[in-house]
């Protein structure tokens, strides 16, 4: 998960 | 509707116009473009009816699987006017001459094939934004959880396309079937330019942003 953690941001920000 | 509503806007490539044009820099264009899209497009995914309600694991698995093909997919509808030529960006659309400049002749070509195939059927805006949800949905990543909810997702957005086919094409009964059988062609494409753009970044001479790196190597 670590490797992908820009989607990983991205996916969590609520805009 | 709420696939309509969700369809972001048009994004610019605004290449540099202080250097020369070559193959680096539309690789390094195309590349910058890709990362602005896949923002926008991850942040469109959230709009999805059902989509959100996916764990985050599997929100991240389709999009890792199927991101290039919503790529292509956008620049398949901007094109569809255009003969021969396709609108990467509203300021950037490639002919043949560019695209064997920039080496994407084999690419572009098969990403025409499939622009093609939607000219030939009039493909409409909304059969458009269910097609690239169902090819999210159905982006065959081998790491699902929760495969149950995943095809929930897809009978949703089948169902979608079915009813809008049955309202607004009774003549073509097979229309939605039609449709469904241009997402190989689109599945081949988009591995073909993941391919591509894999031996792009192994080369290391197109700088590449985090994001679309990110991606890459998920597909690698």
């Amino acid at each position: 998960k670590e490797k992908h953690k820009i989607l990983h941001r991205l996916l969590q920000n609520s805009t | 509707s709420l696939l309509l509503v969700a369809e972001p806007e048009g994004i610019f490539a605004m290449p540099d116009p202080t250097v020369p044009e070559s193959d680096i820099k539309a690789l390094t264009t195309l590349c910058d473009l890709a990362d602005r899209e896949l923002v926008v497009n991850i942040g469109w995914a959230k709009h999805i009816p059902g989509f959100p309600s996916l764990s985050l694991a599997d929100q991240m698995s389709l999009l890792q699987s199927g991101w290039m093909e919503i790529l292509i997919l956008r620049v398949v509808f901007r094109s569809l006017a255009l003969e021969d030529k396709l609108v990467y960006a509203e300021d950037y659309i490639m002919d043949e001459e560019q695209s064997k400049l920039a080496g994407l002749l084999d690419l572009n070509n098969a990403i025409l094939q499939l622009a093609k195939k939607y000219k030939t059927m009039g493909l409409e805006k909304e059969e458009f934004v269910v097609l690239k949800a169902i090819a999210l949905a159905n982006s065959d990543s081998m790491q699902i959880e929760d495969s149950e909810a995943v095809q929930r997702l897809q009978d949703v957005l089948h169902g979608a396309l079915h009813d809008h086919e049955a309202t607004h094409h009774p003549e073509d009964p097979r229309r939605a079937g039609k449709l469904i059988m241009t997402l190989p062609l689109l599945r081949q494409t988009a591995a073909r330019a993941v391919q591509h753009f894999c031996s792009i970044k192994q080369d290391g001479r197109v700088p590449m942003h985090k994001l679309f790196l990110e991606l890459l190597e998920a597909k690698a």
